[in-house]
């Protein structure tokens, strides 16, 4: 463990508790894409399979359990909880057009063609892809609630993170995986425009909202 | 360059 892993993974759990809150507090999903809240309770469910079986430490395991907890309360909380508050005009990516490319990689591009490895794959690159569902609801809504950006920026700053951690482990533990490498650019990639706005309007106060 | 050998990340 690294101080670049340690930060990513608590800047993971930050947003997850704060979309949690956020939906908890405010009886509200509005402006929150439910197709991605589900695309990343997939992705925890199929990378955390060994959760039971493969122990790593106690640090591991609780975070896995807190990570899948917690998708699947902000999924519940979306599509049946708060059912009524959630916008499903504006969430129409069409998910599967992410699901099924990826699943078809995860079969191709693999480190071991075994069930338990393919499937650590499908979720290393669904979750590069899994937010594209929520940058596309703002960009059609044309603006996001301030926790909201908070949440995003929390949750792409964790794989930055990881991305030098991934150079510090390269250097100090020769580990290198270039599955996980090339998804994490492809997933941090994919935030630098919200970054952009984030930095240049949330942090000088003033709220989010896309030129339409 | 070793390759992932077990999943050690979350």
């Amino acid at each position: 463990m690294n101080i670049f892993r340690l930060a990513g993974d608590l800047s993971h759990l930050a947003a997850i508790i704060v979309l949690l809150l956020k939906i908890w507090k405010t009886r509200s999903c509005a402006g929150i894409s439910g197709k991605s809240q589900i695309l990343f309770a997939l992705v925890f469910t199929t990378r955390y399979l060994d959760l039971f079986t493969n122990f790593i430490s106690p640090y591991n395991t609780v975070m896995k359990m807190i990570y899948l907890g917690c998708a699947y309360a902000t999924v519940y909380l979306i599509y049946m909880k708060f059912k009524a508050t959630y916008d499903g005009n504006h969430d129409t990516f069409r998910a599967e057009f992410l699901v099924v490319p990826v699943g078809g990689l995860a079969f191709l591009v693999n480190h071991e063609f075994s069930p338990l490895e393919i499937l650590w794959t499908f979720s290393i690159y669904l979750e590069s892809v899994a937010i594209l569902p929520q940058l596309f609801m703002i960009s059609k809504t044309g603006e996001a609630e301030t926790i909201t950006t908070h949440y995003l920026f929390a949750l792409g700053m964790y794989r930055a993170l990881y991305l030098i951690n991934w150079i510090w482990r390269y250097y100090f533990e020769n580990f290198f995986d270039l599955i996980a490498i090339v998804a994490g650019c492809v997933q941090t990639i994919l935030y630098c425009d919200f970054f952009y706005l984030y930095i240049t309007k949330v942090l000088q106060g003033k709220k989010l909202s896309l030129p339409a | 360059i070793l390759k992932r050998l077990l999943k050690d990340e979350l």
